[in-house]
């Protein structure tokens, strides 16, 4: 489902060339849940905005469902990310002056204009996430770890193909980020959703099929995760 | 040093009133390393944000350093603030505009012309923090634990009495949360700075003497932690 061959990131140039990813080349199936951790600065950020085609390698190829993704133009992206890419970025990048649901509602509004059922599965989507209780809050009117979910929230609302979480739990306790990460994993189960996700919580890693370690750029390794 | 007594903050009104903080009464010596730990929405950086006269408590009276700060004006609060208080905020607050050298000196320069030893200290504490070779980054082109790591050290740059970390490591991998962790216990037990770090992770609150379980906005109790 996702193809990335020695993709190559560099940022700069000259002194101050920062390689973010070096000669990455990976593939992920349909279906899989994939975990990536690495220590900070490894460019896992990097590689989530590459596969969402928010930015562009400097070399190398990804494709995605078949498609060479850079080969499409901005509006053929636009759509392609609309219609199966959903986005948990690490700083949630919600609008502030929108509350919860329509903060998630958004994705929906940009594509068509929401009819009731789009209406009941915002509200169902933030009830799974735990935020029955401050659906009409304000993002500045939410802690730290209630933007992340309805960051989560508004990720999976129009059932993407592929969901891409950058550190989804890192504002989470253990017992709310359980309940995230078993959201995600029964998704992935049930509807053949493909996962990538960024970590740095090792038990969070264990919710997906397999870990790439990504150090300086490079990928160390990959493990089976066995099932918990 | 500092003392809350029946510290109540609620928000809004009739309906949706949400009371983030019930009746706390809590006291915390010089030189003490303090963890609070509970779920997401409990009213950890609420309490915080009060600490810090940030925002303002709805009723009971908090105390830091023996003086009551709610009968302080605005000019002596941001002086008090100033002078005695690093903030670590759970979404940093840095200007994006500057580059990671330049946030970190901003404190000093707050106060008064910034001369050579400051600046050797910026290099120093980002040194410390392991962003020697990030100093010249902007704040749009460092990792989420680069920009965390660069609250920080703006923090801990004016060696303040003290200190009020919101999440510190919860962008950062194990080893390098565990070299930030490392530098804020030993500035507290070197220097007697006062911290107060709220935090998911149970590895990081065992760095503190002492841990505070916050739920639904009350104290559910309190515990003294065995020296790791
Ligand atoms: N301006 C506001 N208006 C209404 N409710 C608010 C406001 N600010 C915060 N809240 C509510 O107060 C509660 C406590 O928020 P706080 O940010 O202190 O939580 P927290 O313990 O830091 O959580 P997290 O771990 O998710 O960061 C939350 O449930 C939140 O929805
Ligand atoms: N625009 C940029 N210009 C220069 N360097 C950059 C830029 N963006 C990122 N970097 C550098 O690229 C490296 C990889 O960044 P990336 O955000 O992918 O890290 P990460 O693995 O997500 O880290 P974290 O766990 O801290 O979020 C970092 O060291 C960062 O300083
Ligand atoms: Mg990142
Ligand atoms: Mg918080």
């Amino acid at each position: 489902f996702i193809e990335l061959e020695n993709v190559q990131k560099i940022y700069g140039a000259g002194q101050a060339q920062v390689a973010a990813l070096r000669d990455v080349t990976l593939s992920i199936s349909t279906g899989e849940f994939v975990s990536i951790m690495g220590p900070s600065g490894s460019g896992k950020s990097t590689l989530l905005n590459l596969v969402s085609a928010l930015d562009v390698p400097t070399s190398g190829s990804i494709r995605i469902d078949s498609v060479d993704i850079g080969t499409l133009s901005d509006d053929e992206l636009t759509l392609f990310r609309r219609n199966k890419i959903g986005l948990v970025f690490q700083f949630f990048n919600l609008l502030p002056t929108l509350d919860a649901f329509a903060n998630v509602l958004l994705p929906i509004q940009l594509s068509r204009r929401a009819n009731q059922e789009d209406k009941d599965r915002t509200k169902e989507i933030l009830r799974e996430v735990g935020l029955e209780k401050r659906i009409h809050h304000k993002t500045t009117q939410l802690s730290g770890g209630e933007m992340q979910r309805v960051a989560i929230a508004r990720a999976l609302v129009q059932n993407p193909k592929l969901l891409l979480a950058d550190e989804p739990t890192g504002n989470l306790d253990t017992k709310t980020g359980r309940d995230i990460l078993q959201l995600l994993r029964s998704t992935c189960d049930r509807r053949g959703m493909t996962v990538v996700m960024v970590t740095h919580d090792r038990q969070a890693a264990n919710w997906g099929h397999r870990l790439i370690q990504l150090q300086d750029g490079a990928i160390l390794g990959t493990e089976t995760i066995d099932p918990q």
